[in-house]
């Protein structure tokens, strides 16, 4: 999200600065078969990114002033959105109709099917295409993520009240960057675009759980704990 | 809690290495 111009907003300037750089997968060596390959690469950058996702999160302006039991319930809801809003960032740019993952990671339609992805490739590159429309900025992106993570709607919300300053945060400092650049509906089109990245996320968590159900596919500790939690 | 232990560990910041 390497961006020339440093925003006026705390929250938002926080966020940029905090964002943490691309992970790049590690191919995995252990089997021939090359569309069990492609998941195993795929799971094991999932759980990297995971882990970096957990140490970004504590980060964001308000998350720690949030109960344990509800950054954990947050996390546990929000943590597939949060992702993928970085697929989707990464995606924008990609030639072809290819999914960025990770730079050393891009699949196409043909290797998500192969894979058994086909769902969340389709679901993927609907909301790249939407932010590509979009004209994201990074600011955006970064911001977004974190709405993403605050708005997830956890089943038991054990402080209500610091959650939703926490979620008012995040709101006053998109608003408050959009008015600067005299942008007024884009606070609106943006918090309109959640119930797409919602959406995608569960059909990725059901992908994710279905394979490690039916292939098998071994799944590390940290992303298992995630999924199960859904 | 106790099924969520990993990132139970990692929020409170746990010095103690996690098993991932």
């Amino acid at each position: 999200y390497s961006h020339p111009v440093i925003s006026r907003n705390r929250v938002i300037s926080q966020l940029l600065l905090t964002e943490p750089a691309p992970l790049a997968a590690n191919q995995d060596d252990s089997t021939n078969d090359g569309s069990l390959r492609t998941l195993l690469t795929l799971c094991d950058l999932l759980n990297r990114e995971l882990l970096v996702l957990i140490g970004w999160a504590k980060q964001i302006p308000g998350f720690s002033g949030l109960s344990l039991v509800d950054q954990m319930s947050l996390l546990q809801s929000g943590w597939m959105e949060a992702l993928l809003v970085g697929v989707a960032w990464r995606s924008q740019g990609a030639a072809g109709e290819e999914l960025v993952f990770a730079g050393n990671l891009r699949l196409d339609e043909a290797q998500c099917r192969a894979a058994g992805l086909a769902d969340l490739y389709e679901a993927l590159r609907h909301l790249t295409a939407k932010y590509k429309a979009m004209n994201l900025s990074p600011e955006e992106a970064v911001t977004l993520k974190a709405v993403a993570l605050a708005n997830s709607d956890a089943d038991q919300v054990d402080c209500p009240d610091s959650l939703q300053r926490f979620q008012d945060g995040l709101h006053e400092a998109l608003q408050e960057y959009e008015a600067s650049r005299r942008e007024q509906h884009r606070t609106g089109r943006l918090l309109m675009s959640l119930p797409l990245l919602r959406q995608t996320a569960d059909r990725a968590v059901q992908a994710f759980l279905r394979l490690h159900r039916r292939r098998c596919v071994p799944l590390h500790k940290l992303l298992l704990e995630m999924l199960d939690a859904k | 809690k106790e099924k969520h232990k990993i990132l139970h560990q990692l929020l409170q910041n746990s010095t103690s290495p996690v098993d991932l």
